[in-house]
């Protein structure tokens, strides 16, 4: 554990929780796209599973089971409790573009073939791109809501932070992981667009709108 | 190479 990565864990829950308490206060999951949430729930399923085969530490522990219960509250609360409230409209990003060539990749670069493995390596290629129908629906009403770009700025922050955490790492345990690295930069480039609108707008008190 | 077979990440 090493600051970068506490921070990176912190800023990940920080947005897991800006976002349900959003729906719960403003009793509404407008702008925020469901099938990103139904691929972070599959991203957290796939790679939690290991909750039942080993134990690193309480603080992972904890961690796995609040961002899945959070994860699946979400999904509860927008497709149940305040499902009127949900704009499938504009949530029109096909998700299965992302499941499938994720899952084949997956099964091509792993680095050992077991399904733990292989369903661990899917989800780490699935978190890459898990944001991309939450942009784009971004991308198709122009706008998003002050705290919703709080929610993107947060979990963005989360994985250009593990980056530094696994420079750390490398220099200092010597720990590699190509996948994990590769993907994460994937994951923090898709953001880039967004932090850059997120500081010239949102930091400066205006709601973040599109030209 | 890679020495990520226990996964102490998040």
């Amino acid at each position: 554990m090493n600051i970068f990565r506490l921070s990176g864990d912190l800023s990940h829950l920080l947005a897991i929780l800006l976002l349900l308490v959003k729906i719960w206060k403003t009793r509404s999951c407008a702008g925020i796209s469901g099938k990103s949430q139904i691929l972070f729930a599959i991203v957290y399923t796939t790679r939690y599973l290991d909750l039942f085969t080993s134990f690193v530490s309480v603080y992972n522990s904890f961690m796995k089971v609040v961002f899945l219960t959070a994860s699946y509250g979400t999904l509860y609360l927008m497709f149940f409790k305040f499902k009127p409230t949900y704009d499938h409209n504009h949530d029109s990003f096909r998700i299965l573009y992302l499941i499938i060539p994720s899952l084949v990749l997956s099964f091509i670069i792993v680095h050992v073939y077991t399904v733990m493995e292989i369903l661990w390596t899917y989800s780490i290629y699935l978190e890459a791109v898990a944001i991309m129908p939450q942009l784009f629906m971004v991308s198709r009403t122009g706008e998003a809501e002050t705290i919703t770009s709080h929610y993107l700025f947060a979990l963005g922050s989360y994985r250009a932070l593990y980056i530094l955490n696994w420079i750390y790492r490398y220099y200092t345990e010597d720990f590699l992981d190509m996948i994990v690295i590769i993907a994460g930069i994937v994951q923090t480039i898709l953001y880039c667009d967004f932090f850059y609108l997120y500081i010239t707008k949102v930091l400066k008190g205006k709601r973040l709108s599109l030209p | 190479y890679q020495k990520n077979n226990q996964k102490d990440e998040l």
